[in-house]
Formats: structure tokens, C-alpha cells, sequence
């Protein structure tokens, strides 16, 4: 069996390349399924329809590659050290979660072994500790008004439940106290039984 | 100011301000955006009625009433650049659509891209001026993304140099188009053309629908509402029946296609054309999908940030729930994916503004990549996102159910990305027609350039992995 290729699971570029080897394995794996049923003397419709799984996970596997090598590739534009620094965390956690959540393809593609998949869900939970103190910052710094939010819960300033009360009181259900359909069905209805 | 929060943003590790500036692009365009946001902010005529509280009728007149005042505003501040008129429209809609979305995002550019120089005098002006109100129906009841199945027929009549246009068939009804129901009174109809006997395919034709004073569906016309759907409350998706309408052979767009008076059929010099835009409106869409998480994950982020729950260590205050492992683990991806999106959409639209100038000079060299790429990641963002948006909504428990909470209308709202403009299983499959196509050529030894090159490598890796 291949040796998987040595991978530092903080270095983003070398996590880059396993997810380009990831893509490679997938595209290979759609064409050879399409030559297989060809083999077995499918027309080149039916070879393609009934390899349609593998060619959608190939075509997934290649936009996930994608992202992440773009991602990648803004942080070395961003010169800001602290900025630099939360968002390299951000691109880290996002490339890691993006191999946890498809283990079966970097496994099955030898590109990574249990011991490597273990390490990589422990360092998950040390990059959410890290982000923790500034998940705030981060989300302000999309910068959209509260306007454009037009949510409650999402309010910039966090008075969350006085505002929650007050929207809920100009429901058009309550613009009466008392809505008409007790007097119109309800209080009947005690009368008849 | 809830406390907490302040406390959040006391902790930050960096300046804010500059990671808006990179978001943005640079200082002078989150300034300059900022400017046009408080244009609307400011603006007493955008005082409106909480959409949740209206009827759907009532939405889809504040929607208009807002449409309207969004043309005369935006005319009179000069906005012209298409990312500050986006802005504007941005927070003028919140989380809703535009009623007239269609006529600026397809309409008047199908006019700009495929009218010839007389048909461009004659109806970019109307169509500016609003006298003619347009939409695109292209989608049928019973067909959508496979352009080939589309049953509408335009046929050639040559004693009157007129097009027939008809809808044979109930599947073939026009039918989703945005401001097709009660907005619009032309619509660029694409059918297929059949002169002197024969089909030619998929063309595009303006066709008067209601009449251009009293806004009467015209004779042969059949339109309307398609009724209440998931979100889109503010836009009347419509149908479109078309019984032996007739339109002059001028309504033809032929600036690439033509047909002669005497019903020859002239070819388009490339069927890449359509290419073009297909790649745009992609691109833009990769952009929604950014937009979309950041709207969800602020919403989760900052509810989570001050609402406390049960305990983690007995008789100690109740945490604040982002302190717990699982909620962080619901978000925090999330949070890292909206970054992800944000920058492949920037990447995606000054790459096809980078090569949009070749495409208009002729040079197709690396549209069919770009296409490939751009049907991918609209899939591949549309999807991620839809289920990341839910996953916000969910970790704001019970308020997340509540439309207070913003985060249904976001989801209603962007769940129609994953099927329009082409359903995402078949922008997959068309992504993978590339793929496969550029194995086979790195197989037979072929250099490929561009983002699959790496289908090169996987052929010389494989060639190391394997043991002698």
C-alpha cells in the first residue's frame, strides 16, 4: 500500500495539497468508473449516468480544493499581523473541519491515517478556543447594519430580549386585546355544550 | 449596550475597522459604501411597515412602492457604479427581493448584449425609462435547466414577417420568472425557431405581454401569479401562456442570430456567447452565498454572545452559551466558511471582470475553464451555505424559529440559489464534464493549464505511489 505523503497538520499549504491529491483521486476514480461500464459495453450516456455519484463528488472535491487554495492564498495579502494572525486561524479551521467532515475520501485516498484524523479533531477544538475571544469582532467586521440585519437576535448593541417583547406586541394579532373570534366561536361554544 | 457584548469586543485581538477595510476591498470603499448605506438610512420615503405584519399583497406593494423610489433616488444622486447601485438596493431591501429584481439583472442586460444596433435605439430607451417594464422567461412548467427540452415555439411566418409564438403544450407554460405575474409588460420569451420547416433552437424574442397604458394582459396572453412560495413574498413569480401571439420579425434579437425577411436562418458566429453571462450571474451568486452566511453567523454569533444558559461548572453563573464546545463547534466553521466565501467571491468577479474583456474580443480561450469553475462553486457555495444557514438558525434555539430573529427570511431567501440558475446537480455534473474531459487529456500526455493542472501531477504521483 502507498505510504500516505508526511503532512503537518498546522501547515496550510501542505493541507492545500492533499486536498488537490484528494480531487485527483476523485476525478480519477469518476473516469474510471465511466470506463468501466463502457467495458461492459454501456453507451457513453448510460457510462456517464451511471457514474453520476462519482462525478458529482469529483466535481465537489474540486471546488473544495479551490476554495481552500484561494483562501489560502488571500492571507498573503493580508499585511496586518493581528488580522493576519485570526485569519489564518479562521482559513486553518476551515480547512480542517473541511477533512473531518470528508474523512472517508482522505482516507480511502491514502492521503491521511486515523492517528493523522485524531490529531486533526483535537486541533479543532484548540483553533474554536482560540477564536473564541474574538467571534464577535469577526462577525462585526462584515459590518452590516442592523437595518440590513433587520434581526432581533442579531442586534449590534445585544439588547436582545426587551426589543424581542416589544416586536412581538405589534404582531397584528394583538392589535386587540380581545381577538374576535372569541366572541365569534368561542364564547358560542360554551353555550352550546 | 448589553454588557456582554462590550465585553466581547473589548477582547478582540485586532482593529475591526481594517478587517472591514479588506473585506471592502480598501478605506475608500467601505467609506464610500457607508455614505450610500446612510442615503437609504436617512431616507424617510424607506420608512416602511415590518414585512412579517403585512399580507403578501401589502409586501408586494411596499416592494414596488419601494422599486419605484429606489429608480427616481438612485437617478438622482447619480449613483452609477453597479456595486454602489447594489449597495444602495442592499439595505434599502434588507432580506427581500426586489420586485423588479429581473428587469435589472436580465432584462436590460439581454438588451445591452443582444440587440442589434436598430433594435438597441429602439428599446434600450423604453426600457430605461421604464415605459416598457421587462422580464426573462426562459423556465417552463415542466422544464428548466436542459435548455433543449424547452417546448415554447416561435414559427416563422414569411407572407407577414411575423413570429407566431405559442406555449403547445401545459408543461410548456413560461413559468417562476420574477415580475413575470403583475409587473412586467414585455418579456424577452426564449423558444425555439422553427423557418422554412426547420427548427433552429433556443432565440430570444420580445414579446409584448400587457398593454403599455391600462397594463391589460394583451390578446393571446395568459399571465398571472404562480401563487404563495416558500419566501420571494415581495416578487410575483409569474406564468406565461402564449396562444398564436404575433410579433414583427424585429422583435427577433439578431445581433448574433437573423432571420432574413424571406425566413433564412443566419447562425450565431459562436454558441459560447451565452457563455458570458451564464459565468456572471455564477460569480454573483458565489457572492450571495458569502453575504448569506455572514447575515446568519452574525445573527447566531452575537445572540449567543448574551444569552446565558444551564451551567457548566454547578452552582457557578449561568455561561454565556458560545462558552460551550458544541456551540462554538456549530458556528465557528461556519463562521470560518463565510471568510472562505467572501474571498472566492472576490476572486470570482475580478476574474471574470479580468476576462470578460477577452470574451468581447473574440478570445474564448478561457471561458470554457472559467465556466466549468463558475457552475461548480455556485453549486458547491449554494449548497454549503443552505445548510450552514440552518445550522445558525438551529443554535439559536426557539428564537431562531421566530421571524424576529430575521434568520427564516434569510433561509427562504437564499434557498432558491441551489436550483435557479441552473439546479446545482447539474452544474456539478456540467463542472465534472470539464474534469473528466481535462484527465483524459492529461492521460494522453497533454500539458493543461489553468486550476486543473493538477490532474498533470495526479498522473506523476500516481507513477511514485505506486511500489516497484
Amino acid at each position: 500500500a502507498a505510504r500516505p505523503p508526511v503532512v503537518d497538520i498546522n501547515d496550510l499549504a501542505g493541507l492545500v495539497e492533499i486536498y488537490k491529491l484528494r480531487a485527483s483521486y476523485l476525478v480519477e476514480l469518476a473516469a474510471k468508473s465511466i470506463q468501466q461500464e463502457l467495458q461492459r459495453r454501456k453507451s457513453q450516456e448510460d457510462a456517464w449516468n451511471n457514474s453520476a455519484i462519482e462525478l458529482v463528488r469529483a466535481s465537489d472535491a474540486h471546488c473544495h480544493y479551490v476554495v481552500v487554495k484561494l483562501f489560502t492564498e488571500k492571507l498573503g495579502e493580508i499585511g496586518d499581523t493581528a488580522i493576519h494572525s485570526v485569519t489564518s486561524t479562521l482559513a486553518l479551521l476551515y480547512t480542517l473541519h473541511g477533512i473531518t467532515t470528508n474523512s472517508g475520501d482522505f482516507l480511502q485516498a491514502g492521503l491521511l491515517t486515523v492517528p493523522q484524523m485524531m490529531q486533526i479533531s483535537a486541533r479543532i477544538k484548540e483553533l474554536l478556543c482560540q477564536l473564541r475571544p474574538n467571534a464577535v469582532a469577526l462577525v462585526d467586521s462584515f459590518d452590516l447594519h442592523d437595518k440590513k440585519l433587520n434581526s432581533v437576535l442579531g442586534r449590534y448593541d445585544g439588547n436582545v430580549y426587551e426589543h424581542m417583547f416589544d416586536w412581538a406586541r405589534r404582531s397584528p394579532l394583538n392589535a386587540t386585546e380581545v381577538h374576535e373570534s372569541f366572541h365569534k366561536y368561542l364564547k358560542p361554544l360554551r353555550s352550546k355544550l | 449596550m448589553n454588557p456582554d457584548i462590550t465585553k466581547e469586543r473589548l477582547n478582540a485581538t485586532f482593529d475591526v475597522e481594517k478587517l472591514i477595510n479588506i473585506l471592502d476591498g480598501g478605506p475608500e470603499k467601505t467609506k464610500r459604501r457607508r455614505e450610500i448605506e446612510s442615503m437609504v438610512l436617512n431616507d424617510p420615503d424607506f420608512k416602511e411597515e415590518d414585512p412579517n405584519f403585512l399580507s403578501r399583497s401589502e409586501r408586494y406593494e411596499q416592494a414596488v412602492r419601494k422599486s419605484a423610489q429606489m429608480i427616481l433616488k438612485i437617478r438622482e444622486y447619480g449613483i452609477a457604479d453597479p456595486d454602489e447601485i447594489y449597495h444602495y438596493k442592499n439595505i434599502a431591501m434588507g432580506n427581500h427581493h426586489e420586485a423588479m429584481g429581473l428587469q435589472f439583472a436580465m432584462f436590460l442586460p439581454t438588451l445591452y448584449s443582444q440587440c442589434n444596433p436598430q433594435q438597441a435605439r429602439k428599446w434600450i430607451p423604453l426600457a430605461e425609462s421604464f415605459r416598457v417594464v421587462g422580464t426573462y422567461a426562459q423556465t417552463e412548467l415542466g422544464h428548466g435547466t436542459h435548455l433543449r427540452g424547452l417546448e415554447t415555439t416561435a414559427t416563422y411566418d414569411p407572407a407577414t414577417q411575423e413570429f407566431v409564438l405559442n406555449s403547445p403544450t401545459i408543461s410548456s407554460i413560461k413559468w417562476w420568472p420574477g415580475g413575470l405575474g403583475k409587473t412586467s409588460n414585455h418579456a424577452i420569451v426564449l423558444a425555439q425557431l422553427y423557418t422554412q420547416g426547420n427548427c433552429h433552437g433556443l432565440h430570444a424574442f420580445i414579446v409584448p405581454i400587457r398593454d403599455m397604458d391600462t397594463h391589460e394582459p394583451l390578446p393571446g396572453i395568459v399571465v398571472g401569479d404562480i401563487g404563495p412560495k416558500f419566501g420571494f413574498n415581495e416578487v410575483d413569480n409569474g406564468f406565461l401562456k402564449l396562444e398564436n401571439v404575433r410579433i414583427p420579425r424585429e422583435n427577433m434579437l439578431m445581433k448574433y442570430a437573423k432571420v432574413e425577411p424571406d425566413g433564412t436562418y443566419e447562425k450565431p458566429p459562436s454558441s459560447k456567447l451565452t457563455y458570458g453571462t451564464m459565468v456572471f450571474i455564477r460569480s454573483i451568486i458565489v457572492g450571495e452565498s458569502a453575504r448569506a452566511l455572514s447575515k446568519a453567523c452574525t445573527i447566531s454569533i452575537r445572540y449567543s454572545a448574551v444569552r446565558h444558559q444551564s451551567e457548566i461548572k454547578p452552582g457557578s453563573p449561568e455561561p454565556q452559551i458560545l462558552d460551550y464546545q458544541t456551540q462554538q463547534y456549530k458556528l465557528f466553521p461556519v463562521l470560518a466558511m463565510a471568510y472562505a466565501f467572501t474571498f472566492v467571491g472576490q476572486y470570482m468577479k475580478q476574474t471574470y471582470l479580468r476576462i470578460s474583456g477577452d470574451i468581447n474580443a473574440g478570445d474564448f480561450s478561457e471561458l470554457p475553464e472559467l465556466h466549468a469553475l463558475s457552475a461548480g462553486l455556485k453549486a458547491f457555495t449554494t449548497w454549503a451555505a443552505n445548510s450552514a444557514i440552518e445550522v445558525c438558525r438551529m443554535s439559536c434555539g426557539g428564537h431562531g424559529y421566530s421571524r424576529s430573529s430575521a434568520l427564516p427570511d434569510i433561509y427562504v431567501e437564499f434557498t432558491p440559489t441551489c436550483t435557479y440558475e441552473g439546479e446545482n446537480t447539474v452544474m456539478m455534473l456540467q463542472t465534472a464534464r470539464y474534469l473528466v474531459k481535462s484527465y483524459k487529456q492529461a492521460k494522453a500526455g497533454q500539458r493543461l493549464s489553468g486550476i486543473v493542472s493538477y490532474l498533470n501531477e495526479a498522473e506523476h504521483r500516481r507513477v511514485q505511489v505506486q511500489p516497484v
